[in-house]
């Protein structure tokens, strides 16, 4: 499973 | 990063050095909502908590700590050094009417279970509507400062540049993240008539003044 794409917005 | 997401940071930054700079030079915090302002420490706060957990670049540090300093530092100056200036007569929205409601929907609707997911879902929902006590003062006082207008412009403009780095990393990245869609079109529609009257008169030089 792709890892969950960090939260990388402000 | 895309265009859309910097330009809406710099746009966010930009409103938040308005404000400060607006409160500290008249010395006064006339026309603004403390209210509208301590919803924003708390969506920060919640939101930012990452801080101690994740770095993810010097870009998104350092702007996460401007903005929460930033904004305890305007409730400081609200409810404390320019106190006397602040219009509690005037700011009355109830925001437990907000958070009480954001703190429910975060519990029912989010994306993992979490301490720090329920957090962030809480933090952008209440964002969403966190400008709504400074759209009600303006609306009671039918009036807003020039400075202030450009200030909500800012704020609302960020959001909405938001909208487009969404609309940008589904394009490209097929990236997407709903709750924060959703959210950002509330929040961006509640500018909508703001933006009106930003655009057809402030821009032409009149005073933002609200239709009695």
């Amino acid at each position: 499973v792709p890892a969950e794409p960090e939260k990388d917005e402000l | 990063m895309n265009i859309f997401r910097l330009l809406g940071d710099l746009s966010h930054l930009l409103a938040i050095i308005i404000l400060l700079l607006k409160i500290w030079k008249t010395r006064s915090c006339a026309g603004i909502s403390g209210k509208s302002q301590i919803l924003f420490s708390i969506v920060y706060t919640a939101r930012y908590l990452d801080l101690l957990t994740t770095f993810i670049s010097a870009y998104n540090t350092v702007m996460k700590l401007v903005f929460i300093v930033a904004s305890y530092a305007t409730v400081y100056l609200m409810y404390v050094r320019f106190k006397a200036t602040y219009d509690h007569n005037h700011d009355t929205f109830r925001i437990e009417f907000l958070l009480v409601p954001c703190l429910v929907l975060a519990f029912l609707i989010n994306h993992e279970f979490t301490v720090m997911e329920i957090l962030w879902t809480f933090s952008i929902y209440l964002e969403s509507v966190a400008i709504l006590p400074q759209l009600f003062l303006v609306s009671k006082t039918g009036e807003a400062e020039s400075i202030t207008s450009h200030y909500l412009f800012a704020l609302g403009s960020y959001r909405a540049l938001y909208l487009l780095n969404w609309v940008y990393r589904y394009v490209v990245e097929s990236h997407y993240e709903l709750i924060a869609i959703v959210a950002g079109v509330v929040q961006t529609v509640l500018y909508c008539d703001f933006f009106y009257l930003y655009i057809t008169k402030v821009l032409k030089g009149k005073k933002l003044q609200l239709p009695a």
